[in-house]
């Protein structure tokens, strides 16, 4: 990445190399005395799973805690004999997590109180077809520690979405504040108004840069939030969308022409139009042969 | 209608002789089938659901479907015909009328997870058709 100064690296492996252990990447097997020594970055990315390699038509396998997390929502979402659950509320019928295909990490020059770091993140977006349209999109983060003790952290997010024009690179006007309850092990960012219009336009990959700053009683976070500061390196990206294609499963509350009918007069024809209950039984009629 | 044989002796079993007024055997009904996934090899891209019960429908359609399967009237229509004047039209078969969706886990190529919800998957109600 030409445009970023100050001497980051981009982490870009290609897809055979994806199918690796990633720490047969980042240590040859000489090298493991040197792994107590190295910082808490690399201790987090050689914590993820090895990912088994390519056989046979076997599919790379996905971060351990994205998967994780897919699960957990799959159970949310269906029964056991899996089949969507009635009770859901919302709209999509597709979500999907994508794991960021690079990063890259800026140091923290002119460090100002509490800053902690940007992170430069690449999504591949192959997957995502024209007929999925997007509800909502997040950026998931991932607690490894959690805090038996109710603490919040809050946090002011500056995300930036680069195009490859640098001049029409688009800056969040509005810094996004969360506060963050490590209770919980996931954290979510609603970042849906930043990448809508690139999403609807059905872009193959998204860049974005993500910028932290976090404090705790109003005080930079010391050593003993590492975990937390580790855990916001690596975000992982879900979009809720709703697949408007044929095989998808819609429904009868996602399809606008259902809706118009439980509007409509037709529905209710005693409450609205006080009609006769000989025109109700018409009205009956008429809605059964629609 | 004919069928009935006449003879002159009574029928040596009372139950067997009502049981041909009841419903027959092997009437068209909705049937298990437990599919796993592994024996198709797509849990190498579906992670959740490990394998679901699709059902199917089998069985023999009775003469009176409407009232029974729904049938459309046009079932019992060719079902006559079948029977009365010509066999090379074929009788009304046992097949799913209506279908419940089914969501599933699956694993991209590009090792991204996708939770999809497909419809049509799962066979809920037979008819005769």
């Amino acid at each position: 990445n030409s445009r970023d100064e100050g001497g980051s690296q981009p982490l870009l492996v290609s897809d055979r190399e994806a199918a690796e252990p990633l720490s047969m990447l980042l240590f040859p097997p000489d090298a493991k005395s040197s792994h107590a020594v190295l910082s808490p970055l690399f201790k987090v990315l050689t914590g993820h799973s090895h990912q088994e390699e390519n056989d046979g038509g076997q599919r790379p396998q996905p971060d351990s805690r994205a998967l994780s997390y897919m699960k957990r929502l799959y159970k949310m979402y269906a029964t056991k004999e899996g089949i969507p659950k009635a009770n859901k509320s919302h709209l999509y019928n597709t979500v999907r997590l994508f794991t960021p295909r690079a990063e890259c990490k800026h140091p923290a020059e002119g460090q100002v109180k509490g800053d902690l770091h940007s992170v430069d993140l690449l999504f591949n977006l192959d997957c995502v077809t024209a007929l999925e349209h997007l509800f909502k999109s997040v950026l998931l983060y991932s607690l490894d520690k959690s805090v038996s003790k109710s603490s919040a952290i809050t946090c002011t997010c500056n995300l930036i979405v680069k195009e490859h024009d640098p001049s029409n690179q688009v800056c969040s006007s509005v810094p996004h504040t969360m506060t963050v309850e490590l209770k919980r092990r996931w954290v979510e960012i609603d970042v849906t108004s930043f990448l809508q219009p690139l999403i609807a336009s059905h872009k193959r990959s998204i860049h974005i840069a993500v910028n932290f700053t976090c404090l705790k009683d109003n005080e930079p976070l010391d050593s003993k939030w590492d975990f937390f500061n580790m855990a916001l390196v690596s975000p992982s990206l879900l979009l809720y969308l709703n697949d408007t294609s044929e095989q998808a499963y819609h429904r009868r509350d996602m399809n606008p022409i259902w809706s118009d009918l439980k509007n409509s007069p037709l529905m209710n024809p005693s409450e609205k139009t006080g009609k006769e209950p000989i025109q109700d039984e018409r009205a009956s009629r008429h809605r059964r042969d629609e | 209608d004919g069928k009935v044989k006449n003879t002159s002796a009574p029928p040596y079993n009372l139950s067997q002789f009502y049981q041909q007024f009841l419903f027959p055997q092997n009437e068209c009904e909705l049937q298990n089938f437990w599919l796993k996934f592994s024996q198709l090899k797509w849990d190498r891209w579906i992670i959740a659901p490990h394998g679901y019960n699709p059902h199917y429908c089998k069985g023999e359609c009775p003469r009176v479907v409407g009232h029974r399967y729904g049938s459309p009237v046009h079932t019992m229509v060719q079902n006559i015909i079948y029977e009365k004047l010509d066999s090379s039209v074929p009788k009304p078969s046992c097949v799913p009328a209506e279908y419940s969706p089914l969501s599933i886990l699956k694993l991209e190529s590009d090792r991204s997870v996708a939770y999809k919800e497909y419809e049509n998957m799962i066979a809920t109600k037979c008819t005769c058709r």
